[in-house]
Order: structure tokens, then sequence, then C-alpha cells
């Protein structure tokens, strides 16, 4: 389920809200907590030129530049994440034992072209 | 043909591998959640950033490496008090079922609690104590006392306390699929002072859990630590 959206959509690429809830999936017998949590995504655009915010590479930067000279044969950099942090969970494993793990990549914090 | 609604899809298979579970967990009797786990839990929710991150292959309340923290129940059984030396208060058998720790996990801290209903096992009078040993035993067969087999652990007490820990780190370097102490609590004290040995076993029963906390180090955070 993902809660409203913000009121001011932009089509350049930037971390989207994205709530996941672990009931939704299915999981909520064996994940004690959190019940859910804001994992966001990344959306939008990777036009030409290439704006400092975007967290582009220099790889990125060409690519659109020639995006721009061939739409058809070379396509835009694309919006992924560029730093994500972690999260930990409680669970039950399969020997119903209590674990407590800390996971890596979790959450999207920011998002470039690439 | 007809997919039972048991199984997993494709898709939720490689979800849970990639959360590093087989597959997915139903507790049949799910227990209350340690409160060392909890409160874990709920301090490094309110981690910042930066520190999460930067925190997230350790585990700063027990101050080890590790991404991974488990507590396991015990399994064992109470036993018979045997041919004892003294007064042997309580004999039990300790059994953890490791077989859910993966290949590429790398052991960092174990710690054993002994907890009790209260304050209990108070030494009444001078010069007694509780002494509380535990032995390594084959996880095979049943555990027999034997003669001048050093205890992984020996301690004298004057009050034994609502929550004991013990550190076993140094012995499940090597963790197999499961491991099984033999707990020993046993009064001594001046010759003649009998009766008051026998009440201080009497309180034996105040004896209520064990579990054993275990933080390994999963392939998550080597492969990190490998790269940098």
């Amino acid at each position: 389920s993902a809660p409203s959206p913000p009121l001011t959509p932009s089509p350049l690429c930037k971390p989207r809200r994205l709530y996941i809830s672990f009931s939704d999936v299915g999981w909520e017998n064996w994940i004690i907590a959190p019940q859910g949590y804001l994992a966001n995504y990344c959306g939008g655009d990777c036009p030409f030129p290439l704006a400092a915010e975007l967290n582009s590479t220099n790889h990125a930067v060409l690519q659109t530049m020639v995006h721009s000279l061939d739409p058809q044969g070379t396509p835009q950099p694309c919006c992924v994440p560029v730093r994500l942090s972690p999260i930990s969970m409680l669970y039950y494993d399969n020997s119903d034992n209590v674990v407590l793990r800390h996971y890596q990549d979790m959450v999207v914090d920011e998002c470039g072209c690439r | 043909s007809p997919v039972l609604a048991t199984e997993l899809s494709p898709q939720e298979n490689s979800l849970l591998k990639s959360l590093g579970l087989s597959a997915k967990p139903s507790p049949k009797k799910p227990v209350p959640v340690p409160p060392v786990l909890w409160r874990m839990f709920q301090k490094r929710k309110a981690l910042p950033w930066p520190d999460k991150e930067r925190d997230s292959c350790r585990v700063e309340e027990l101050n080890v490496p590790g991404d991974i923290v488990r507590v396991f129940a015990d399994q064992g059984r109470f036993l018979p008090e045997g041919q004892p030396q003294g007064w042997l208060c309580l004999r039990k058998l300790l059994f953890f079922n490791l077989s859910v720790l993966e290949e590429g996990e790398r052991l960092t801290m174990a710690q054993l609690e002994l907890q009790f209903h209260h304050n209990s096992y108070q030494a009444p009078g001078p010069g007694q104590v509780l002494e509380l040993r535990l032995y390594q035993a084959s996880p095979r067969g049943l555990p027999q006392p034997q003669p001048g087999r050093r205890p992984l652990v020996e301690r004298s007490f004057v009050h034994l306390h609502k929550s004991l820990l013990f550190n076993l780190s140094a012995a499940l370097k090597m963790p197999g699929r499961s491991l099984a102490l033999v707990l020993e609590i046993s009064a001594s004290g001046r010759a003649g002072a009998s009766g008051s040995l026998r009440s201080l076993c009497a309180s034996a029963d105040a004896f209520s859990a064990t579990s054993l906390l275990v933080v390994t180090l999963g392939q998550q955070c080597r492969a990190g630590r490998s790269r940098r």
C-alpha cells in the first residue's frame, strides 16, 4: 500500500514514497517487527542536460548526450538508487527461535541517473 | 499440476532467499521476544542514518561484530541427580538446536543465560556456597558425569542472582548442528551443616529458563568486509 503521493509531482529522477506492509505481503505471521516500513523507490526521468542534483556519473552525462543525438539507438540513463540504508527486523525462524537481523540496502534514500 | 496453496511463488522464494531464509517460517508456538532483542531493535530504529549504516555489521550493545542475533530456547530436560557429591541441588541437560546457522556465518559471540524466578539460592550460613558447573556433553546419548572431567564453567556463589550470564564463545568457536551441556548446581559447606544445605537446595524449583544468545556475521557483512 502506498500513502498518498506528494502534492508537487516532479518528472525528474528522485525517491518516491513506497510503504511496504508485511501483512500485504503475507508475512505478518513470522515478522514480529516492524509491521512495515518506508522502503521508497526511484522514479523519474534523466533528461539532457543532466543537472548536478541528479547524482549522475560522467558516463551518464555522456550517455544522455549520445541519446539526444540518437534517441532510437541509445537509451537515457536509468534512475536508480545510489544511497540505501539498512533496517533491522525481528522475526521467528523455522525453529521458532527469535532472530534480530540487520539487513543492508533496504531503504532508498537517494536516487541518481546511472 | 495444481499448485498447492502452501507452495511459494518463485518471486516469494527469491525474496526469502535474498533475506537469508530457505523457507517461509511459520511459528507453531511463538515465544515472547527476549527483552534484550527488543532493546536492540528499538535502539537501532532510532539511530540516525550515518550511524545506522556504520553499525549495520556490528552489535554495539555487546561490542562484537555481527548482523544476526539469535536467541535459542533450551530444549533439554532435567536429569536424575545420580551419585551426588555433597548436596547436588540440580542437574539438567541444556540442549540447543543450532541447525539454522548457515554455512557462511561466522560466530562472534555466544552467551548463555540462566534465569531464576527470583533471587534465590541465598546461602544461609557463613562458609556455605553454591557451586555451579557446566560440562560440555555429547549431543548423542545421555551425558554421564565423568570423574576428573574439567567443567567448561565453574563458579562459586554466596548468592545466585535472578539472571546469570556466561560467555561460551570459546566453546562454540566451531559450532556443530547442536550444543549440549550439563548444568549442575550443588551446595557445599562445613561438615554438620546438612540441614541448612538441604534447605539451600530446596529452592531448586526456582530455576526458570535457559537461553543461548548467539551473534553471527552473515555472508552479506563478510562480503562487505572483504571488499573494504
